[in-house]
């Protein structure tokens, strides 16, 4: 369950101010599948990363399954994070000295799997991006589609019940890009997977069930996906 | 004037060796414009590092201009890179502690062009990219699609007669994406520029007049695009 009211977020270079998001209110229920478009610089990656708790709202309230999350120090916030969400970056921030199965690995370090569990299911993760043959390979030895898809493995290798993806994607070929958003709709109808998806590609959006579209911060549409 | 020939690109992770690039011959004149399009992990990255002289190939000859650029040494490489050719990476590859102008500027430092001159070619160049207002913001200051549109603005500053993109538009919005295309388009129709670009959209594909495609290393295909 996730209640944004009026949240907003502002930068500050320099003198000038940026108001990256502003007053954006959006009700989202468990199991949801919904992608945001918009311009870019429109605040897209703004708002996933509020959503995903790796930054904070300058005001407005984000309640995630009923906890408010601005109130939320930065332990509570990494707390969050590793438990309920899989995050996969719009630069994909693979760490560049690990493998691909070191990286998919990582989230599962504090969850208390055994060094062979935890081996097993980042093979598994890597076998269905299929990439399960690029697992020694490191970040700079792979395509930038590969990488990308390395980051969607490990977003999803803790079985997290949302998934927040900032443009998927947008390094992937027309099939692979498909075979990736199938593999996401499979986890929404067979698991009940919550998902968010920032998309520049009107068939990732129309794939979805609801459409979000941000202008210049502000959210300017918000509708079902007719079929 | 480019000449590959029977061009191939073996990397070794461990004991696996990946044949990244398997003999691909081309041939292009100046002021062609021509895109690559291929699976994730086609070796498109590969072939453009190459063309862009900023890795050698394990077999095969590529001539820039009557050049053998195979033969060369880093100084030699570093020399044409600066003078020819303008590149936009996969990943942009800005410099993280610079802002947005010095970036763009970076290519000029060897030019001989004074402090001013720098500056206000690096303007005029962010404001084709529609990124004045930006200047002052360092990479994680920007959004995706501002970062990658920084890297673009500095593959132009240098007036080059070859740029190489490799997916110039993956993290821009259609409108974004088509306002970039029609700025490649401009410096080819208007002063000859040599375009090539990796892409994954057919609409950026359809807009240049021939297709290259790879498969697994391979070139698969080498067409004019019918308009
Ligand atoms: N740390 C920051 N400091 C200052 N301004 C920032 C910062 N991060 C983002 N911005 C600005 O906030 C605005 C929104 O950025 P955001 O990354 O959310 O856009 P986006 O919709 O994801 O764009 P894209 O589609 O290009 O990825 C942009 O204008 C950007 O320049
Ligand atoms: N430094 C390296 N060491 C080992 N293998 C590499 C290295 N760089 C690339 N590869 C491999 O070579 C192949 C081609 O990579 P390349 O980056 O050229 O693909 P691409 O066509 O650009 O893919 P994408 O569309 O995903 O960007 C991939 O299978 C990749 O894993
Ligand atoms: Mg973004
Ligand atoms: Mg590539």
């Amino acid at each position: 369950m996730i209640e944004v009211s009026n949240l907003s977020k502002l930068y500050w270079t320099g003198l000038i101010e940026v108001k990256a998001l502003r007053d954006v209110s959006i009700m989202m229920g468990d199991g949801e599948y919904v992608s945001i478009m918009g311009p870019s610089g429109s605040g897209k990656s703004t708002l996933m990363n509020l959503l995903g708790c790796l930054d904070t709202p300058s005001s407005g309230s984000y309640r995630l399954d009923g906890q408010e999350v601005s109130a939320l120090n930065d332990d509570g916030l990494a707390r969050i994070r590793n438990r309920k969400i899989g995050f996969v970056f719009q630069t994909f921030n693979l760490l560049p000295r690990l493998t691909s199965i070191a990286n998919v690995e990582l989230p599962m370090i504090y969850s208390g799997l055994n060094r062979k569990d935890r081996k097993e299911k980042a093979i598994a993760a890597l076998e269905k991006v299929g990439l399960a043959d690029r697992m020694l390979h490191r970040p700079n030895e792979l395509s930038g589609g590969q990488t990308q898809r390395v980051a969607i493995a490990r977003a999803l290798v803790n079985n997290p019940s949302i998934i927040l993806a900032d443009e998927p994607t947008g390094n992937l070929d027309r099939e692979t890009g498909r075979d990736i958003i199938n593999l996401f709709q499979k986890l929404n109808l067979e698991f009940g997977v919550t998902l968010i998806i920032v998309t520049h590609d009107m068939e990732v959006g129309r794939s979805s069930k609801r459409l979000i579209q941000l202008v210049d911060g502000r959210l300017v549409k918000d509708e079902k996906v007719d079929t």
